[in-house]
């Protein structure tokens, strides 16, 4: 059962909120976003420190101010394609960074 | 995870990867491979999650190949400090893809992985395309502590990192090195290519016919094995892993 995974372009000369719109659209992925949605808020209780939680907010609100491009634009636009909260996909991205220690 | 950077007898630079991570089952529906393009040429390549926009295995093509280990050092405060304080600190996955995008050359990839402020610890792991391209970069959150180079000439024909620091033991009831480390020198530098290091990117404790549940180079935590070269970039491919079937 070891399985190829799927690949995508992205394509860097859009604007960054359309940069994953294509995978967004594939139809496999969209019949993956409601366990996406499930399981995200699942990772994230479990993942993150309570105490972090606050901070994330205030990233959210003013995410540009905070993030580099491309990369603030492309959670918005993943967060309005999947529909997933904002705050969750930015958590989610911030995984590695939060719990490595 | 588990990263070997490998020099085959050919000089070609070999770089596996086992992506190892709880929520095995959720990441391993959405991992996918992504083709970043500019004017229709793939700049560089990552393998990646839905929703996930860093990268933490990916490929420049004919310049140098990138993964990350995660390192667990200090304590979380330690990470949120260095965000709120440090303006000039990257997201590590960040780093990485950004690294991916502008460093034209494997030296250039080594010294931006190396120097650039983090939040988080971390080990990254590199791999060229010419002979001796191979390197453990082992950071703390300000700069690298320690920058591991594979040298052939001597003998060091490969590289590896789990998630300990190169220089000290890892713990008995996670070493993950040492079978890593027999199987590719089982395999020896003459029998490396794409197909041995996925093999021993699948190795697993057997005793006859039975599984052995102890930890291994596969593992329950393997969410994707990925074989990549920078010389040849056409060969990088990533398999979702089901060890437990």
């Amino acid at each position: 059962r070891d399985v190829p995974v799927k690949r995508y372009v992205v394509n860097l000369d859009a604007a960054p909120e359309e940069h994953f719109l294509p995978m967004c659209q594939d139809p496999d992925i969209l019949e993956l976003i409601p366990m996406l949605k499930k399981d995200a808020k699942d990772m994230i209780t479990s993942l993150v420190p309570e105490e972090v939680l606050p901070l994330v907010d205030i990233l959210t609100a003013d995410l540009d101010q905070y993030l580099p491009q491309p990369f603030a634009g492309e959670m918005r636009g993943i967060a309005n394609c999947t529909g997933i909260d904002l705050g969750e996909i930015v958590i989610l991205n911030l995984a590695y960074d939060l719990t490595a220690f | 995870c588990t990263s070997i950077v490998a020099q085959d007898a050919k000089g070609t630079i070999w770089h596996g990867r086992n992506l190892d991570y709880g929520f095995g089952d959720f990441l391993r529906n959405i991992t996918v491979m992504l083709d970043f393009q500019t004017k229709g040429q793939t700049l560089y390549t990552s393998t990646s999650y839905l929703g996930y926009v860093g990268a933490l295995t990916g490929q420049r093509p004919n310049k140098f190949t990138i993964t990350v280990d995660e390192r667990d050092q200090g304590a979380w405060w330690m990470n949120a400090l260095e965000a709120l304080l440090n303006k000039k600190a990257s997201l590590v996955s960040f780093l990485v893809r950004e690294t991916l995008a502008e460093a034209d050359t494997y030296d250039v990839a080594i010294q931006r992985l190396a120097y650039t402020p983090l939040i988080a610890p971390v080990y990254f792991i590199v791999g060229g395309a010419n002979v001796a391209e191979g390197a453990v970069i082992t950071r703390d959150r300000e700069s690298a502590l320690d920058i591991w180079t594979m040298n052939p000439a001597q003998g060091r024909w490969f590289v590896l990192e789990t998630n300990y620091d190169h220089w000290e033991e890892p713990p008995a009831d996670d070493n993950r090195r040492m079978p890593t480390m027999k199987a590719m020198n089982t395999t020896g530098q003459a029998g490396i290519n794409a197909s041995s290091m996925f093999q021993v990117s699948s190795t697993r404790p057997q005793f006859g016919h039975v599984v052995l549940s102890v930890p291994h180079v596969l593992n329950k935590g393997t969410t994707y094995t990925a074989i990549m070269s920078a010389a040849q970039p056409q060969v990088y491919n990533t398999w979702v892993r089901w060890p437990e079937g």
